[in-house]
Order: C-alpha cells, then structure tokens, then sequence
C-alpha cells in the first residue's frame, strides 16, 4: 500500500 | 591528528551496533567540535545522522577536518574486542590509512590496541532543513520497538496518526489489522516511562515497518526516543545521548494508496 518516496525528494544534497 | 577518548566503549559499540545493517560504509567526519556522520541506506529511503560531540569524549583533540573511511563491519569486528566498560581511545594520523583503537580496562591493566584500515568513501551529503514539527512525541524506546514490531508481524507498512486524543499506530495485513494507541502519560517515580506528546496540527503518515524496526535497534542508547512529524516530510527518530549527542533517524514517508 503507497509507494515509497526517497529521502533524497526531501533533502537537498549541500 | 585526532584523539578521543570515550569512558565507555559500550557507546561507540551501540552506535555502530545500531546503524551497520541500514549503513555499510561511511565516512566518520571529525572535526573540533566532535565526530559526525551522514549516511544514506543503500535505497535511499532512510538517512542516518550521527553526532558525538566533542563534550563527549574526554579529553578530545582535533586538529584539521578527518574524515575516516569505515567499513561498519570491519569496524563492528575490532570494537567486538572491547568490554562495554573499557576506556576506548580513537586515533588517527591527519591524512590517516587507518585508524587506531585503544582498549583499556578498567579493573586490570590490560591494553588492547587495534589498526583498522580505511577507505576513501565519496560521500554525498544532504542538506536537512530545520522544521517545525506538527507533532513530536517523546515516549520509552522499548515501547516505540515494541510496537514497531508487533505491527510489522501483520504488515509491511504503519500508518501514524497524531492527534488531540493521543498517537495511533495502526496497521492493515492479509490476516487482519492491528492498532497502538498512547496518550501522555506521567510517570513521576520513572519518568523513563513517561509519554509525552506535543502537537501543533493533527497528523497523519504512513512509514514501511521493516525501516522502524531496524532503527529500534537502538534503543540500548536510551531509555526515551523522540518520534517528530509533519506531513509529506521525513519522519525524525532521535535517540538522545549525554552532552547533546545524539543519533537520528530519518525517514520517507510512503505516498497514495
């Protein structure tokens, strides 16, 4: 049930 | 150079215990205000986020930036060697190829001393913004792995709904459904048992159990884990150490039906 998202979608890379 | 001495080797052990199964290698950033370290799980659906800082450790000397290339494995094979109450002592050179491990006991005079071999590990680091979470519950840790694993007996996946009335873990499985619900609760004679919840906004969040329990993992770190929501963000899991240390787990929620 969901797919599951990356946390990279959440957090931008520095 | 770096050194740093913990009291107790048990820390370093239940740190590394804790993460070595979502993180293989990583790199431990040390600078003068402590070790830190931001690895990704290999899916990139959890980040795990380390900080012992330098109040931490004593004494504590940092010279330039470090950054140590560890393989957990082959980290978690030489920190098998030191007692939960040795004395550990990190070490390493500037531009290290490995880095040194100290062992002491307390009760004799035995002194164990290992050399690990590093790695370069090109590291992606990722920016966490600061957020103001809709909810942040505080609650013991082995209630939080309880529930992660008595869910995840029926479930792939655990939908957290924050509200007035409490927290609800709730789950949906082929052989039936399941649900937790904690509302605050003060203990004052073990305030360890104490559930504390804070909300600004009702909540609602679905997360894959199989990544909650593996962050249960370390629970011997507290005896308290904070679990912080908002929706369509990382779900955050802190387990607080002593001296604003901490390790913390993030985690993307699942999205739709």
């Amino acid at each position: 049930k969901g797919s599951q998202g990356s946390i990279m979608s959440f957090f931008s890379k520095k | 150079m770096l050194e740093a001495k913990l009291d107790q080797a048990s820390i370093l052990k239940k740190v590394v215990d804790a993460i070595k199964d979502l993180v293989q290698d990583c790199n431990f950033d040390c600078n003068d205000s402590g070790i830190a370290l931001q690895a990704m799980d290999n899916s990139h659906v959890a980040l795990v986020s380390m900080a012992l800082k330098a109040e931490s450790f004593q004494p504590y000397r940092c010279d330039r930036n470090i950054a140590l290339g560890l393989n957990l494995t082959s980290l978690t094979k030489v920190l098998r060697a030191a007692q939960n109450e040795d004395m550990l002592t990190l070490r390493a050179e500037d531009a290290p190829d490995s880095l040194n491990l100290v062992f002491e006991s307390k009760a004799d005079d035995r002194i164990s001393e290992y050399d690990l071999k590093l790695m370069d590990i090109d590291q992606e680091h990722l920016g966490i913004p600061e957020t103001e979470y809709a909810a942040t519950i505080t609650l013991p840790s082995s209630e939080f792995r309880r529930i992660c694993t008595d869910l995840m007996a029926l479930s792939e996946s655990v939908t957290i709904d924050a509200s007035k009335d409490g927290v609800k873990f709730s789950c949906t499985g082929d052989i039936g459904n399941g649900a937790v619900t904690l509302r605050s609760h003060t203990n004052v004679d073990k305030p360890e048992l104490n559930v504390d919840i804070e909300l600004s906004e009702p909540v609602s969040l679905t997360f894959s159990l199989k990544y909650l329990v593996n962050f249960c993992k370390a629970s011997a770190l507290s005896h308290q884990v904070k679990i912080c929501l908002s929706n369509e963000v990382p779900l955050l899991v802190e387990y607080a150490l002593e001296n604003q240390s901490h390790l913390r787990f993030y985690l993307a929620p699942k999205i739709g039906d």
